[in-house]
């Protein structure tokens, strides 16, 4: 509570209470979606803080009963970092000044990004009361959807971060998309291919063969 | 071009330049970057061999030739190179995201820490001929039986006022510095960690300058061993390496005092803050943010190309095989990871800038924002190293049996990004690091 009120911004909504759940969750809202992972992070942080007090309470001295709530602690942290994310990618897209074609690719990126983490840790939303079954069933089916919006860009927004060659050091990775003949090239620079016959043909192979 | 990529390239829907400037800092950082690769690739005195087709010991010294290289046409960069994140942009396209054992450890940890740790004296001093690479430093506080637990060094440093000396010693062999880059057969200086101890008492970890190797002749210097710590998973070019102390003595002034003193007379003076002493590593942390959302967006670039480039199977009986991009599954596996290259992108921004923005104030004596970083920068390291470590495994899945095979890039990025899981802090132990802030919240 004092470091809350001292202004640390990225945990002052452990503070807030949580907001009534909304019996139909609009998915295609982006505040909505990090308000789920709000109360999912503030929901877990407050379970595995319970829990310590409960241990405190049962005798153990903090120390032993941090130690005992550490995988919920651990959860608990990687929720909370994962709104972190979620939110400051939402943020960062509604700030810049984006023309309205770029802005829409990287809210599809934003949304894909939001929908799996929740698709993926359906689990904690619904220890939470945040998902239902059914909620989390329209969540997958969204992801899949969402797939073949971001399939005509995929490849130019890898392109956009402007990795050289040198540097991706990657025959199926190269900006040409000239794998095949380049794949070869890479194999014949094994030692083995020095020689059509390697050394051990006659130490080993050869003796064996006419043995 | 090959066909297929093409008809990607041309069925985009958002202006590429708008994005490209984006991610590379806007219009002219783009450009500086632009030339910066273009005189790297030009110059032929950094072409080599493939480096997946030599031995360990070529390797490091191949490497090592393009590091010194590096040192010796920095000067020569002009105007370009105009800053240490235009100059570190210049290593990179040289060395390949491969170690370049004269800046990496020592302008990522040696110099960074002088610059938060040491006296205007102790600058003066080191400072200077370290950025002109008249000594090579590393960064030592990992030891053998002791990592992210700081205060479980067992590294000795005790003052004696006889000789306003202190006596830095290994005193078991699970103490001796174990894992610095650079540390076994390259560096000349460390900064060391060690345990303070004055007048008895023991006051925590602090930094202590020490010179491991004799100028002249590059020996190791009395009283100290040191080597490199064998092949490992990746970094191979890199001499990672131990270093034993046995009762070596240096004067008063190689503990780094910005913060914290040891007077002649023994009397300790305490830093006002305590984990002032783990600046460096906060930086550090912060940084690796940044390679995370790096090192998945270049995991996806191989896999999504090729999967633009590979056809497989047939959907209906004598119909062309498609595109691998096209089938759904490929996508599930890689978009969301292509869309999380993104959440990281912004996230390393907003860490960077945060890191930034506490360090200012806390040269200016306000350290009220520290306890908040140190948590971001635990979390978000653990976090985002976690998802890149495991995003960069499914890409090298999404390229079939060739995803397998070094040519694909993909084992090489995975064994070298996978320390960043484990170094600068283990990431369980820095999950519950920021667990504990939560909970205290």
């Amino acid at each position: 509570a004092r470091e809350g009120s001292n202004g640390a911004k990225s945990v002052a909504y452990i503070h807030q209470d949580a907001p009534q759940m909304r019996q139909y969750v609009d998915f295609n809202d982006l505040d909505t979606i990090c308000k789920l992972y709000e109360q999912r992070a503030r929901g877990l942080v407050k379970f595995a803080a319970n829990k310590v007090e409960e241990e405190v309470r049962n005798g153990e001295d903090l120390v032993g009963a941090l130690n005992k709530v550490s995988v919920h602690s651990v959860r608990a942290a990687n929720a909370h970092c994962h709104y972190f994310v979620v939110k400051n990618f939402v943020d960062e897209i509604k700030t810049l000044e984006l023309s309205p074609g770029l802005r829409s690719v990287l809210m599809d990126l934003a949304r894909l990004y939001a929908l799996d983490g929740l698709s993926k840790n359906s689990g904690e939303f619904m220890e939470e009361g945040l998902l239902s079954g059914k909620d989390v069933k329209q969540c997958h089916q969204l992801v899949v959807e969402l797939l073949p919006k971001i399939r005509p860009n995929a490849v130019s927004l890898v392109d956009s971060y402007e990795f050289s060659d040198k540097i991706l050091m990657s025959v199926l990775g190269r900006y040409d998309g000239n794998v095949y003949p380049n794949l070869l090239e890479w194999a014949m620079k094994s030692e083995l291919n020095k020689t059509d016959v390697i050394p051990a043909y006659e130490k080993h192979i050869r003796p064996l063969l006419k043995r | 071009i090959n066909p297929d990529i093409q008809k990607e390239r041309d069925t985009r829907t958002f202006d590429y330049e708008e994005l490209a400037m984006l991610l590379n800092g806007g219009k002219e950082e783009r450009e500086k970057r632009k030339k910066i690769v273009s005189i790297v690739e030009s110059d032929r005195d950094y072409d080599g061999p493939d480096p997946s087709f030599m031995s360990r010991m070529d390797r490091f010294e191949e490497w090592m030739r393009k590091s010194s290289l590096l040192v010796k046409k920095k000067e020569k960069l002009g105007e370009l190179v105009q800053d240490h994140k235009d100059f570190m942009f210049y290593n990179l396209n040289v060395t390949k995201k491969r170690p370049n054992v004269f800046f990496d450890l020592h302008y990522g940890m040696f110099v960074p820490t002088l610059m938060g740790q040491a006296t205007d004296e102790q600058r003066a001093k080191w400072l200077i001929p370290a950025i002109n690479h008249e000594i090579l430093g590393t960064y030592a506080q990992t030891e053998m039986g002791h990592g992210t637990f700081l205060r479980g060094l067992e590294t000795t440093a005790h003052y004696d006022p006889e000789t306003e000396e202190f006596e830095i010693h290994s005193p078991t062999i699970s103490s001796i510095k174990w894992w610095p880059g650079t540390l076994g057969k390259t560096c000349n200086h460390a900064i060391v960690m060690a345990q303070l101890y004055t007048r008895g008492v023991c006051h925590g970890i602090h930094a202590f300058m020490v010179q491991i190797r004799n100028m002249e002749d590059h020996t190791s210097m009395p009283g100290i061993t040191l080597g490199d710590i064998g092949p490992k998973f990746g970094y191979n070019e890199n001499d990672n390496g131990f270093l034993k102390l046995d009762h070596v003595r240096v004067p008063r002034d190689n503990m780094l005092m910005k913060h914290s003193q040891v007077l002649e007379d023994g009397t300790y003076v305490a830093a006002p803050r305590k984990n002032l002493t783990y600046g460096t590593m906060t930086m550090v942390r912060s940084f690796i943010v940044r390679d995370a959302a790096y090192a998945l967006a270049r995991a996806c670039t191989i896999a999504i190309r090729y999967s633009a480039v590979r056809r497989q199977s047939e959907l209906r009986p004598g119909e062309p095989e498609p595109q691998i991009l096209s089938y759904p599954t490929q996508q599930h596996k890689l978009f969301p990871l292509l869309a999380t290259s993104y959440a990281f992108f912004f996230a390393q921004l907003h860490m960077v800038e945060m890191y930034g923005s506490v360090n200012e104030a806390v040269g200016k004596g306000d350290y009220s924002n520290m306890q908040e970083l140190h948590s971001v920068s635990s979390g978000l390291k653990a976090f985002t190293t976690w998802t890149t470590n495991s995003g960069i495994e499914v890409c090298r899945m999404s390229c079939g049996g060739h995803g397998y095979s070094l040519a694909s890039g993909l084992p090489e990025l995975y064994t070298y990004f996978t320390p960043n899981c484990t170094y600068e802090g283990e990431n369980t132990v820095l999950m519950l690091q920021n667990a504990r802030y939560l909970i205290k919240c």
